[in-house]
């Protein structure tokens, strides 16, 4: 699925510049469970959103099923994301004057989904992280872990074959954050639906199949906790 | 420190209500080192604005250090919270504009601290979360859990008396996370600083003296873990 080839980030303030990224190579292949864990700054995120399209690497090369997608204009890159790849965001990025379930219902509707279709599938979506009875909230009358969750509906409505999730169990208590653990363990199992997280935390590092770490900008190691 | 009677906010949105808060008793004594914990939407953020003086409840009386403070106007509000409370809360709250230095010295700000003074006790808090080296920074040129520890620095600059923490370690790893409870610990400890947290992490619960258990909006009991 992801072929990352030195994979380099460094941003520029002032005549500051910092190494975000020094070099990372990866594959992820096909139905994989992966973690990318690492201390706070360590890279995750930056790392995270070059595979995703959502910026452009410094140096280096990004495949995403044998298509080159590190230096695709913003059209061909936003076409990529939005046919292949789902993103949970480690800050939601919910629209305020959306409801939850428009919210959910965003990445179809970016895909010309009709209104009957998008809000079915966005409401299932929600249903599964219990958060269809709240459908009509606005994202500031929703608790963080509320909001977190319809973030999550927001990348599973779409149906991606690749899901990318930057900590998404950060606000979730114990019970709620492993029945999604649970839930996207089903998807990957049942529909070999692949999964890269950034996550520090330790209930989802134990379900994951692979573990890469990082520290400053570099992939130190990985381990496999348990076999696929 | 905190006496807390009958506590109860309901929402209202068209004419649907919610009741977030459902008649909360609570008392917290002076030097504890308290969670809150309970499900995601079960009111644990509810509360820590309803006590840190951030909103109004619906009903019920909440005393800090025997005064009444749920019914006060804005400035006298503001004035109590300046004061007396340290706020750490669960979306950070930043000031984008600002640099990470600035941001936590906010709070002295407000109090009419000099600059010389308010950046250097600014420094300090930012030392103690490892974050000085990035005082520069803007919140979107940190990362998740960088942006975090800027908002602990802001509550613990001015040496607040009582600090109310929202979910305080969420986005920061194992040892980031654990550092940061040691050193609120020792401030418990060393300076009497109260702590109320609002948490999910099984790691912060392990070193917190009292857990006080809510779901759906009514404290349903507690445990004392550690002895204090
Ligand atoms: N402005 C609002 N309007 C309506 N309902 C609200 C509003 N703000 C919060 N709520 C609801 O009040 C309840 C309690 O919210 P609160 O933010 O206190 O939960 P929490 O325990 O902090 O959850 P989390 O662990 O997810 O952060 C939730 O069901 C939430 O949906
Ligand atoms: N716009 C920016 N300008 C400068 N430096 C940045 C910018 N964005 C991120 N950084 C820096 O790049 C490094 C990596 O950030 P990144 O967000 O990838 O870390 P992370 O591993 O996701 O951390 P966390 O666990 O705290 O979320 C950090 O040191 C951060 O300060
Ligand atoms: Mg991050
Ligand atoms: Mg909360």
């Amino acid at each position: 699925v992801y072929e990352v080839k030195d994979l380099k980030k460094t941003y520029q303030i002032g005549d500051v510049k910092t190494d975000a990224l020094r070099g990372v190579n990866l594959t992820i292949n096909e139905g994989e469970f992966t973690a990318i864990a690492g201390p706070s700054g360590s890279g995750k995120s930056t790392l995270l959103h070059l595979i995703g399209g959502l910026d452009k690497p410094s140096s280096g090369e990004i495949y995403l099923n044998g298509k080159r997608i590190d230096q695709l204009d913003k059209k061909d890159g936003a076409a990529v994301r939005l046919s292949t790849l789902g993103f949970v965001f480690q800050a939601y990025n919910l629209i305020p004057v959306l409801t939850a379930l428009e919210n959910a219902a965003f990445v179809l509707e970016l895909q010309g989904v009709s209104k009957k279709d998008r809000e079915a599938k966005a409401l299932a979506a929600l249903k599964t992280l219990e958060m269809d009875e709240l459908k009509d909230r606005r994202p500031n009358q929703l608790s963080g872990g509320q909001q977190q969750r319809v973030a999550v509906a927001r990348a599973l409505a779409a149906n991606p074959k690749v899901i990318l999730a930057d900590e998404p169990t950060a606000n979730l208590d114990s019970e709620t954050g492993q029945r999604l653990i649970h839930y996207m363990k089903k998807l990957n199992q049942e529909q070999g639906v692949t999964f890269v997280f950034s996550t520090h935390d330790p209930r989802l590092l134990e379900h994951v199949s692979r573990i890469v770490r990082i520290e400053d900008g570099k992939v130190t190691g990985e381990e496999q906790p348990k076999p696929m």
